[in-house]
């Protein structure tokens, strides 16, 4: 008997790959979103699976010092910055209640995968924070900070280091950049991320990470699938693989 | 397998195992 807590990011994450029958299956007999009031489950594991934001951390501290449940498994989507990872120790510290943290993750899975060859970022109106010109710097900073995060946690998955390639000047290049960055900065580190994919007979070949940047890719746009997938996306709107009539 | 392996790494969680 173990309970799984969301956030609105991370239930899209999992709602795609597993449906609740199958979340039974691996003990799962409850699950529920982090932001709603819950009532405490004595002698029960809770699966804390969320984004790294402020906002989750502080709630998780409440959790603890409740406490809400036995043990706390804490996953986050993607790496749960220092300062972050310090307050939450200290809140439980503070509390009295750190012995219930039994384990801290970062699990690089802050992507949701639609199909066996395609995956989101889930951003909402990305495009618009990219290209809105009254958008501020930091917005946009955060906006690539995210998409780099998120094709981060997918190139983690797959245990690859691709050369990648973008057009000049544009949002695609802020993204490229960024995340080369953010490649370089983790292969340094002696026991990374893709050591073991690549100890594991991984391929000596990297793969092409083209990225574009759909202001320059007009043909994009215009050009439609004229299959029954794309025609009931544009008609009635496709989210997470549903369509609501 | 993209899709794959976030499921195994999911389902690893779930089942309360270090990624």
């Amino acid at each position: 008997f173990k309970v799984l807590v969301l956030d609105p990011f991370t239930r899209d994450i999992i709602a795609p790959l597993l449906k609740v029958n199958e979340l039974r299956k691996y003990g799962i007999t409850l699950h529920l979103m982090l932001g709603a009031d819950r009532q405490p489950i004595s002698d029960v594991p809770a699966i804390y699976f969320v984004a790294q934001t402020e906002q989750n951390v502080k709630r998780i501290a409440l959790d603890v010092s409740v406490p809400l449940y036995d043990t706390f498994h804490l996953n986050f989507s993607s790496p749960l910055p220092r300062p972050s990872l310090e307050e939450l120790a200290s809140e439980c510290v503070k509390t009295d209640s750190i012995s219930r943290v039994n384990k801290v993750y970062d699990q690089y899975l802050g992507f949701v995968s639609l199909e066996k060859g395609l995956f989101s970022l889930a951003q909402p109106r990305s495009y618009v924070k990219l290209n809105d010109p009254a958008a501020k710097d930091t917005d946009v900073e955060q906006a690539v900070a995210g998409m780099v995060e998120g094709i981060f946690s997918v190139l983690v998955s797959l245990g690859v280091v691709p050369i990648i390639r973008c057009p000049k000047g544009g949002a695609a290049e802020m993204v490229a950049s960024e995340l080369e960055k953010r490649l370089r900065d983790h292969l340094v580190t002696r026991n990374n991320l893709f050591t073991e994919a690549s100890q594991a007979g991984g391929s000596f070949q990297r793969p092409l990470l083209c990225l574009f940047d759909r202001n320059f890719e007009l043909a994009v746009a215009v050009q439609h699938g004229w299959t029954y997938q794309p025609l009931v996306h544009e008609m009635i709107g496709l989210n997470l693989n549903r369509v609501t009539v | 397998d993209l899709r794959q392996k976030q499921i195994d790494a999911v389902v690893k969680m779930l089942n309360l195992n270090s990624p």
